[in-house]
C-alpha cells in the first residue's frame, strides 16, 4: 500500500 | 526500484563514505559543520524508527542502518576523537533556527497525526535544511578543501537524483508522494550555487574559492 510504498524510499 | 533511485542512494553512501575518510585519514574534521551532522543524526533516527515496525527488504533495512551508524560515526568522531581539529569558532549557525520551524511545520503539514508519520515528516523538513549549516560555514571561511567539496556534491547529487526517481514514479507507476517530493525540490535548490562552484571550479583542478 502507499504506506509501505513511502517507507521503501531512504 | 529504479536506476535513479539506485544512484541515489549509492550517492548518498558514497557522501557518507568520503566524509568518513576524510576525516579519518588526515586525522581532522576542518572545514566540515558538525551541526549539519548533528542534524543528519537526527534526521536519519527520527526516519527509520519503522526499522522497529514495518520489514520492507533486506537491502532497505541494511541501508537504514548503515545511514543511522555512519551518522553517529560522524558526530563522534567530530565531537569526541577528533575534537581538537572541530572548526567550533565558524561553526555558528543556530539549529533552532532549522530545528523549531521544522517541528511546527511537520505538525502542521503531515498525512497522518501519528507519532511515527510526524517525525517521518519532521524527518524531510529538517534534511532539506539540514545543510546550511554547512553551507553557512563553507561560505565563512570563503573556501573549502576539495575532499570537502566532492562530499558536498555527491551529498547534492543524492537529492537531485531522488527527485529524478520521483519524476519516473510519477510516470511508470502513477504514485507520487508530495511532501518529499517538496522539501527534496528545496533542498536541491539550496545546492545549486554550490553545484555551480564545484562545476566551473573544482572539476577544473582549483579549490573552491568563493569570490571576495
Amino acid at each position: 500500500d502507499q504506506d509501505e510504498e513511502k517507507h521503501d524510499e531512504l | 526500484m529504479n536506476i535513479f533511485r539506485l544512484l541515489g542512494d549509492l550517492s548518498h553512501l558514497l557522501a557518507i563514505i568520503i566524509l568518513l575518510l576524510k576525516i579519518w585519514k588526515t586525522r581532522s574534521c576542518a572545514g566540515i559543520s558538525g551541526k549539519s551532522q548533528i542534524l543528519f543524526a537526527i534526521v536519519y533516527t527520527t526516519r527509520y524508527l519503522d526499522l522497529l515496525t514495518t520489514y520492507i527488504s533486506a537491502y532497505n533495512t541494511f541501508m537504514k542502518i548503515i545511514f543511522i551508524a555512519t551518522s553517529y560515526t560522524t558526530v563522534f568522531l567530530m565531537y569526541v576523537k577528533f575534537k581538537a581539529t572541530y572548526d567550533h569558532n565558524h561553526d555558528t549557525f543556530r539549529i533552532e533556527f532549522l530545528i523549531l520551524p521544522t517541528s511546527l511545520l511537520a505538525l502542521l503539514i503531515n498525512h497522518e497525526f501519528t507519532i511515527i508519520e510526524i517525525l517521518w515528516t519532521f524527518s524531510i523538513y529538517l534534511e532539506s535544511v539540514a545543510i546550511l549549516p554547512q553551507l553557512f560555514l563553507v561560505s565563512k571561511t570563503g573556501e573549502a578543501e576539495s575532499i570537502t567539496s566532492h562530499y558536498l556534491f555527491a551529498l547534492g547529487c543524492y537529492r537531485g537524483l531522488y527527485l529524478l526517481n520521483w519524476v519516473y514514479r510519477y510516470y511508470a507507476e502513477n504514485y507520487y508522494e508530495l511532501i518529499a517530493i517538496v522539501a527534496g525540490l528545496v533542498q536541491t535548490i539550496l545546492y545549486c550555487d554550490f553545484f555551480y562552484l564545484y562545476i566551473t571550479k573544482v572539476l577544473k583542478g582549483k579549490k573552491l574559492q568563493l569570490p571576495a
